[in-house]
């Protein structure tokens, strides 16, 4: 399970954000990374299924294709750069 | 070879000449297609979106009241897109442009909010495609505030007309209704407009990539239904594309034909699902529905090889499909198919399920399907409309 | 040095397309 209750969090940092019908890399990796950094270590303890849910939520807020995230955002070779 | 349109027209309402990739925007300012006695004024975005191109998204030129554009063209098919990027102009209130949009006799809109529409699908701007059979030398695009709403307005910040073939009749009556065996008749007293334009299993193909005509063909990923999405194929690079005789090379880019989606390697796996796509659309209305197949894999040359079923909306649309048989027994050859499925009145909008299933009856060598791309147009209804409900945010 | 996190491409592949069966 997760600790944290994904369902009533803030999405609107991304969903303003990221929009399609072009859902441009550098705008929805960033704000991505603003809504999930918080949950970073949560997210990266891949005991629980943290990150599965948080991205049900992310896709059914905003109407996301599936694996957007996952295709473009890149960046070092440890992951995502928190602030 | 490219489709080379005779007419060819990118106007940037309310704003200046600019350029996006392979098109050429002109100014409708103070442009002959202006209506003379109609009153429009041009006005600024309020907010630039970063996603937005300047040109023609951040200009747009506003409507109080019934205005036509008067576009002198050749007669003969023309793609109609309406460019809407849904923020306030003038200090109007975005939700406050609520209007209908007509193309000689067609309804394109009725009701229209792109704002409510953007919100809806959480976009930040839309294209609305149409094709229009225009008999005689003009096409009249008439924008219409909605009565009904005390300070409605109209506005658009992009209009393209160009011509195209007549590449989506189907007067041969060789076009079946799914579930029924009657012909349905698209020809010029048909308008349509194009709700989906997907490359299955391949990327995103910009207007400038595509075959002379400016559509827009998106990666098929964010329809598929659940999480089954079977396998993406790419022709092997010795394999060339060879366009049937009576085919026009200009149907769909080879970026459609060199892509697909197949369902897997394991039959036992592909006996047990559907390879689903589901797409929204709006009820009331009947749509044309192209698939474009072409066998992509080397070791895929044969009748009964790959069969399958397709299905729409629950409905058997082909059975015993077998795309290198249809191709005279070849890989590398495009072919497409064109199927009308009727979306009954109801909610605003339903989903219409497309599904491919193995044909076990067929013993083929394997048990999978493929597709290379998806066409979807609705069609216009018995009073020449278009325009569907605006969808709930 | 304080910890410095990142979101790792394991976390991020729950939002992976599931590979093909």
């Amino acid at each position: 399970g997760c600790s944290e209750n994904f369902e009533f969090k803030n999405y609107t940092i991304i969903t303003s954000q990221c929009k399609g019908p072009h859902y441009p890399a550098d705008r929805c990796c960033a704000a991505f990374k603003e809504f999930a950094c918080p949950y970073a270590e949560l997210l990266n303890d891949l005991t629980n299924d943290c990150a599965s849910t948080m991205f049900s939520y992310i896709n059914l807020y905003g109407k996301y294709p599936p694996g957007l995230f996952a295709s473009e955002c890149r960046e070092g070779k440890q992951g995502l750069a928190c602030p | 070879a490219n489709y080379v349109p005779a007419d060819e027209y990118f106007l940037n309402c309310g704003g200046p000449n600019g350029e996006t990739p392979g098109q050429k925007w002109t100014s409708d300012i103070a442009s002959s297609f202006l209506q003379k006695s109609g009153s429009s004024t041009a006005a600024k975005a309020s907010t630039q979106d970063p996603s937005v191109s300047e040109v023609p998204y951040m200009t747009a030129r506003v409507f109080s009241s019934v205005f036509t554009y008067s576009i002198p063209v050749g007669p003969g098919r023309k793609f109609v897109r309406l460019y809407f990027y849904p923020v306030s102009y003038d200090n109007r209130n975005a939700s406050n442009a609520v209007f209908t949009v007509t193309a000689q006799s067609y309804t394109l809109l009725k009701n229209f909010s792109a704002f409510q529409t953007t919100q809806a699908l959480n976009y930040v701007s839309l294209v609305k495609e149409y094709s229009v059979y225009v008999e005689g030398d003009k096409l009249d695009i008439t924008f219409k505030p909605e009565s009904k709403i005390s300070n409605s307005y109209a506005f658009v910040n992009g209009i393209e007309v160009v011509s195209m073939p007549d590449i989506y009749s189907t007067t041969d009556g060789t076009t079946k209704i799914v579930g029924q065996d009657s012909p349905f008749i698209i020809d010029n007293t048909t308008a349509l407009e194009n709700v989906y334009r997907l490359n299955v299993g391949g990327n995103d193909i910009s207007p400038d990539k595509d075959t002379g005509m400016f559509r827009s063909w998106y990666d098929d990923t964010n329809y598929i239904y659940g999480a089954a999405f079977g396998v993406p194929e790419t022709a092997d690079p010795n394999l060339t594309i060879t366009y049937p005789d009576g085919m026009p090379s200009y149907v769909a880019p080879l970026d459609v034909y060199s892509t697909a989606r197949s369902m897997g390697p394991n039959a036992r796996i592909n006996l047990n699902y559907n390879l689903t796509w589901i797409l929204s659309i709006d009820s009331g209305f009947s749509y044309l529905v192209r698939l474009h197949f072409c066998e992509v894999a080397s070791n895929i040359t044969d009748i009964n090889q790959r069969v399958f079923d397709i299905f729409l909306n629950n409905q058997t649309a082909q059975e015993g499909a077998d795309v290198a048989g249809w191709a005279n027994r070849h890989n590398g050859v495009p072919v497409y198919k064109d199927y009308v499925v009727f979306a009954p009145t109801g909610d605003p909008q339903q989903d219409m399920w497309l599904a491919l299933h193995p044909n076990t009856a067929s013993k083929s060598q394997f048990y999978d399907a493929i597709l290379n791309g998806v066409e979807v147009f609705k069609v216009n209804d018995t009073t020449g409309n278009l325009g569907g409900l605006n969808p709930t945010p | 040095r304080r910890m410095r996190y990142y979101i790792s491409y394991g976390a991020l592949s729950a939002n992976r397309i599931p590979c093909p069966p």
